[in-house]
């Protein structure tokens, strides 16, 4: 019998240590609390490591703090194109899909790929018309479109066409 | 990006990864999250891992598998071989971190950023949380 053990990550791009107010850096623990729990709650039931991943992330991408899903960034051309990618170490069962927007978790959508498909990584239109016949929730474009990117996005543009250089911070860069 | 991995009663591990990408990507540019054995791995004999930062990095250098690789064939520890290749990432010009987990033990959480988001809980059930150093 293993211990269970789970360990996630928000990404690198944080806003510095001088950056961070109290209230942002608690708003950030509290979401890393919750996925913690979401994966939590499987392993501590005697549940699947790739359950407690698959809810772990759900509950991150649901959450608009983090550079996933409802969080996402903008690409150049203002469009949303997201990626995930989910394995088992049990059997290396593994999927992914990349450049997609629609399904409300990416993460189930990679993990449909690996149940569902014959395939290990599925991308942009033809990963889509797969997932549509999937038992996935899909959202439209305003759900994943928040005001904080949209911000980000037109900054970032603007310093392009001044030639400006990139100074941009990782929090800036990687949302 | 955000991910997560665990190790179940059984002792089976898992690994998962997803994100947008980075503000004002190129269209159609794809990081290592997707690629198997760049953003994300899993194998019940070594780890599992997911990984954030400058993707083009880590899937050349395919880092969540050397991580795999370094225990496997190197009888490195966790600890070492993650933070091995967090550091080698660093000195190519790739910055960010990664999460893992072995058959046994604690977690391994190195980064070579200003900080990362990140997170873990043992056997005892507490969560423990951390952004910066």
């Amino acid at each position: 019998m293993a211990e269970p053990s789970l360990a996630i990550h928000g990404g690198a791009g944080t806003l510095p240590l001088t950056g961070m107010d109290p209230a942002m850096a608690d708003a950030h623990h509290t979401a890393l609390r919750a996925a913690l729990a979401a994966g939590w709650k499987v392993l501590s039931k005697s549940g699947s490591a790739l359950d407690a991943v698959t809810v772990a992330v759900m509950t991150l991408e649901d959450d608009d703090l983090f550079n996933a899903a409802r969080g996402a960034v903008f690409n150049a051309d203002g469009k949303l194109e997201m990626d995930a990618g989910i394995m088992s170490g049990r059997d290396r069962a593994a999927g992914a899909v990349a450049g997609i927007c629609g399904p409300r978790n990416p993460i189930l959508a990679a993990r449909a790929v690996m149940e569902h498909s014959e395939t290990v990584l599925l991308a942009g239109r033809g990963a889509e018309e797969f997932l549509a016949a999937q038992d996935i929730e899909f959202q439209s474009f305003d759900y994943f479109c928040t005001e904080r990117r949209v911000v980000a996005l037109n900054q970032e543009l603007a310093r392009r066409a001044s030639g400006a250089p990139d100074t941009r911070s990782d929090a800036d860069r990687h949302g | 990006t955000v991910g997560a991995v665990a190790r179940d009663a059984a002792g089976n591990l898992a690994a998962g990864t997803s994100t947008g990408g980075f503000t004002a990507k190129r269209p159609g540019r794809v990081g290592d999250t997707p690629i198997i054995g760049a953003g994300t791995f899993a194998d019940n004999a070594t780890c599992a891992v997911s990984t954030t930062g400058t993707g083009e990095i880590f899937i050349r250098f395919t880092a969540a598998s050397e991580i795999s690789a370094r225990i496997r064939y190197a009888s490195q520890t966790l600890e070492q071989a993650a933070s091995g290749v967090i550091a080698e990432l660093f000195s190519n010009g790739g910055d960010g971190g990664l999460i893992a987990i072995g058959r046994a033990g604690p977690p391994s959480l190195p980064f070579n950023s200003s900080g990362m988001y990140r997170g873990f809980v043992l056997s005892d059930g507490v969560f423990r949380t951390a952004i910066h150093r």
